[in-house]
């Protein structure tokens, strides 16, 4: 099944 | 002091609305190149960065540095009181803690301003790196809104392939299934319709739709949409503002569990 990813996988934060 | 002009208000008033959805509050970071703003959505699934250069304004003084915590919901409403062929001025005094916004008529016969609050909020700063995408797909900002709006009626995701000929939008759920294919113009006397593909790589990405939903309220302030696209990586969908500088959309690609 497909779950919705968060950006924080792919951004770091500052 | 802080004070920035802008002949065509409505052009503002696009912006927050493209915005305001979802985003409800942001930080507005004024310096002397101009308007920077990045917010990400309550669920940190979504970013906006807005990019409003100083040039691109009629007139623009920035003393200093300054971050203002802006409710865009309130700005929104202020805005909708603006006539559509307006002159708007944006002004922040010294030691203030309201933003003025100030709307003339094109007779200059009608005045009117109004101030808000400015808000103490806490801002979250994402490292956006520069990215090559595989795949870039520019088209009519009308038709990707038209094509968002059709696959949510089938299902919460939509499946973006691109492939070198043409680019296809896919959505399955309870009451069934659909697809949209559009090839990439050969031949469009108007270069705001056309439907074309740089691409290095063919890529096929899902993408909750009721984001890109969303992103398409800054679908007004441009005829054409970028979406950058590769494997494993969020999407950016990008609106330009005139010359002045864009909207950005990132939206975090669904995934296999």
């Amino acid at each position: 099944r497909l779950r919705q990813s968060q950006l924080w996988m792919y951004y770091k934060r500052i | 002091m802080f004070e920035a002009r802008l002949a065509q208000g409505s052009i503002f008033a696009k912006v927050i609305e493209g915005l305001r959805e979802l985003v409800t509050e942001a930080t507005w970071e004024c310096s002397g190149n101009g308007i920077t703003l990045q917010a990400m959505d309550s669920s940190h699934v979504a970013l906006v960065s807005l990019v409003l250069r100083s040039d691109g304004f009629e007139t623009y003084r920035c003393d200093r540095n300054m971050s203002l915590g802006i409710s865009l919901t309130s700005m929104s409403k202020v805005l909708k009181m603006m006539g559509k062929d307006d002159t708007l001025t944006i002004r922040v005094n010294d030691d203030s803690d309201a933003i003025v916004l100030s709307m003339e008529s094109q007779n200059q016969e009608e005045f009117a301003e109004y101030e808000l609050r400015l808000m103490d909020l806490d801002s979250e700063h994402l490292g956006i790196p520069d990215t090559d995408y595989s795949c870039v797909v520019k088209m009519p900002s009308t038709k990707f809104s038209r094509i968002c709006r059709d696959m949510a009626i089938l299902g919460d995701s939509v499946t973006i392939c691109s492939t070198k000929d043409g680019v296809k939008f896919g959505a399955k759920g309870d009451v069934g299934q659909g697809s949209i294919r559009l090839n990439q113009s050969t031949n469009v006397d108007k270069e705001e319709d056309a439907v074309s593909i740089e691409l290095r790589e063919a890529v096929a990405l899902t993408f909750a739709v009721r984001y890109l939903n969303m992103f398409c309220k800054a679908a007004p302030l441009s005829n054409q949409v970028n979406l950058s696209m590769s494997e494993d990586t969020p999407l950016m969908c990008e609106f330009k503002v005139g010359d002045m500088g864009h909207i950005r959309f990132y939206l975090a690609p669904k995934i296999e569990d």
